[in-house]
Formats: structure tokens, sequence, C-alpha cells
């Protein structure tokens, strides 16, 4: 359960924007 | 040069390409018990841009089943109730049978998208939180 809820959240990191 | 604040008030989209955006965004979502809609946003977002890259397939096979148990499987789920229910059969039918698209949550999002444009974003741009941070 842990790996799924590191992906989901790695996944949702990778589609924020960068600090400008 | 136009304050961040302000811009967050032109539209989601510019208050949801800044990072203190969406953080304050995420705090007043999360005070409203709604801040799964903003994550399964970023959720659909970031599928895509994976499914789109090379190989991994076991990676986005199991993002895919991750974003529909945590969001599309519970039909009490805050993000599972603005889904319309054909989208969401699309989506088990992609889950089920293996069809992993980068395509497959387009639909869901979008839905969860005009969900948030035109009820939980005026409703942010009113808030105190907004309100007190400008």
């Amino acid at each position: 359960i842990d790996s799924e809820d590191d992906l989901l959240q790695e996944c949702i990191s990778s589609a924020m924007p960068k600090k400008k | 040069p136009t304050p961040p604040y302000l811009k967050w008030a032109e539209s989601l989209h510019s208050l949801l390409d800044d990072q203190d955006g969406i953080l304050l965004f995420r705090t007043f979502l999360k005070q409203e018990e709604c801040a799964d809609m903003l994550d399964f946003w970023f959720a659909c977002s970031g599928f895509r841009k994976l499914e789109a890259s090379e190989g991994n397939e076991e990676k986005k096979v199991k993002l895919a089943k991750a974003i529909y148990k945590k969001y599309i499987l519970d039909n009490n789920g805050i993000v599972s109730r603005q889904i319309k229910p054909a989208t969401k059969s699309f989506i088990k039918d992609c889950v089920m049978k293996l069809h992993i698209d980068p395509a497959m949550f387009d639909q869901a999002q979008t839905e969860i998208q005009t969900m948030m444009e035109e009820n939980t974003y005026p409703l942010f741009l009113k808030s105190d939180i907004y309100l007190e941070y400008t």
C-alpha cells in the first residue's frame, strides 16, 4: 500500500510547476 | 509587475501554475474537505506525462491502478461523486483490460476541472484564506 501511495505522490509532484 | 496573488484571480490555470497558489488553494480545499479533487487533477497530468514517455510499462500500469483505486473506485469519495458514471466505467474498463492509455483519465480530469472552475475556485477567491493572503 505504501509504495502505491509513494507512486501517487511522486506522480502528483511531477505535474506541479517548479519553483520560479 | 503584477503580484502573483492577483494573477491567481485571472483563471484556475494561472492559479495552478504557481506553487504558492497551489498551496493556498489546497489549504482552502482541505478545509472544505475536497483536497482530493486537486490531487486527482495533478495525478491525471502526471500520469499523462509518464505515460507519454518511453518504457517502464509496469510502473504505468501500477500508477493507473493506484489512481483508479484511490479516487474512482470508492463511490462515496469526493472525486468519484463528481465524475459521470460513463466516465468511471470507461476508466474501470481500461484498468481491468490493461488498456493503459495516456488519455484514459482526460475526460475525468476535465469533469473535475469544470467542477473546480464553477464551484471551488470562485469560492476560493471569496474565501478568508485568499483575502487574508492578499
